[in-house]
């Protein structure tokens, strides 16, 4: 039984695509079975993984489109199998806009399909449109990425409420795992004001321990690699190794 | 007459908003008369210029979808002028969607409604969609905001090519004004060999100098400022004056 995490967070930058990566990779060296469904038409995840999304055939968007599986678009990406993502991404929002029952149509297209993996993580565009609702709902859990400046505390509230909205119309099971502190710089005050005031104003679990700022993150998706391989040993590597095992 | 500058990225997190709103103000300083647009359903321009947006009764959704001028919008903001966003501005892409001539709908709201201002400033969401393309298309020019990372540099290809299909379609004169070196960490060898590919391979002009990566630029917004007033004389008051100067 698939465990369906989205890793969600509106606000643009603040290491979803880097946390849905890193996360996978890390549970697939714990022995897990993961899938990671790339949903942003930006393809970041994607091209992270070492794809060419440009050059792809396949891709979420006919899935979404209803005319694939998803089975048909996998592609096994090192320890983990990714479900990629492309430009033509772009216009799913628009061609699901008019159908009914379009906020299930990932969750359907998941219902026979990930019974093979432990984990699914859904790596979310930064928008509350139509492909997050779709994340969302198809998820048992959502993990929130947060940057700790006040720009990005800002949007929190209102991904709150997104998740309230879920759960009372399309999936009464949803559930906050918590949040991951990305690209954390501990010397700053700042960054310790804004975790704090969201750990207490949203009784938002905060997952241990705080993933650190470190070049080593931006550097190692040119060379198709997490941290986990870019870095091994690095702080940021260790960081998102022990989130994983708190997951398992 | 308004030079209509839109400031573009769909990457997110590479200091759009920041951008904007220090521009903005730095421009104001040499006494240009600045409109400031939020086109972002996040409304984080409106929020770092100390405005509540989910308390906003008007917006640039009004404006967008014909229910008022942009003069009926506009905030006074200290040095500047803002239309502000709201979250309703989460469904002007979709009420624009069905109409023809839905591209050149900021354009035809800033026809009669700009002439006072030397300068328009407009913020843009994280993403290609209707909003940036209204955005590009009632534009003179665009600055592109890069923070010196692969996932960034990743995105540049992409907006330039939207930049081509604007031109092609709906607005011939649009210039790429420059990059905006943004949160440029200088000590890494990424950083300047991210901005050097970019600037050999697009050739595009980088304006001076970088914005050097510092907390004030996040802590400023939770007093409603730019780090103009709430850092002054630090360096990246200071870059973001010496563009303003160069863009004069
Ligand atoms: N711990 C970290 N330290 C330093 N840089 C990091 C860290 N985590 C991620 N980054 C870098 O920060 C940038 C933003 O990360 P990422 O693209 O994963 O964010 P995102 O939320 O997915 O962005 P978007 O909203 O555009 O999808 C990337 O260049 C990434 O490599
Ligand atoms: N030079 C800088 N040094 C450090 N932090 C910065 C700098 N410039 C901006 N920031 C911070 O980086 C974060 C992202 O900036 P900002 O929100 O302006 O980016 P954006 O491109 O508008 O994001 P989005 O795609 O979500 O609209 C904010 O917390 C901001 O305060
Ligand atoms: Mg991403
Ligand atoms: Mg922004």
């Amino acid at each position: 039984m698939a465990r369906v995490i989205s890793v969600a967070n509106q606000k643009g930058g603040v290491a979803k695509t880097t946390t849905t990566h890193t996360l996978g990779i890390a549970l697939a060296r714990l022995n897990q079975r993961v899938l990671l469904v790339d949903l942003d038409p930006q393809a970041c995840l994607s091209f992270s993984a070492g794809l060419d999304p440009d050059s792809l055939d396949l891709s979420m968007h006919d899935v979404l489109t209803g005319r694939k599986e998803l089975g048909d678009v996998m592609v096994r990406c090192a320890d983990v199998v990714l479900a990629p993502a492309n430009i033509d991404l772009a216009t799913s929002e628009q061609a699901l806009l008019g159908r009914t029952g379009r906020d299930f149509t990932l969750r359907e297209a998941f219902d026979t399909s990930i019974d093979e993996f432990d984990f699914v993580l859904i790596d979310c565009p930064p928008s509350l449109g139509l492909l997050t609702v779709n994340a969302l709902t198809a998820s048992a859990e959502v993990i929130i990425p947060l940057q700790c400046e006040t720009l990005s505390h800002r949007g929190v509230a209102q991904l709150l409420d997104t998740v309230e909205v879920i759960r009372k119309y399309t999936n009464p099971a949803l559930v906050v795992r918590g949040v991951v502190a990305t690209m954390h710089d501990g010397r700053t005050r700042h960054s310790r004001e804004v975790l704090e005031d969201v750990q207490n104003r949203f009784e938002l679990k905060v997952l241990e321990p705080v993933v650190p700022r470190s070049v080593r993150f931006a550097e190692a998706p040119l060379r198709g690699l997490t941290v986990l391989d870019h870095a091994p040993g690095s702080v940021g590597a260790v960081a998102y190794t022990q989130i994983a095992e708190s997951l398992v």
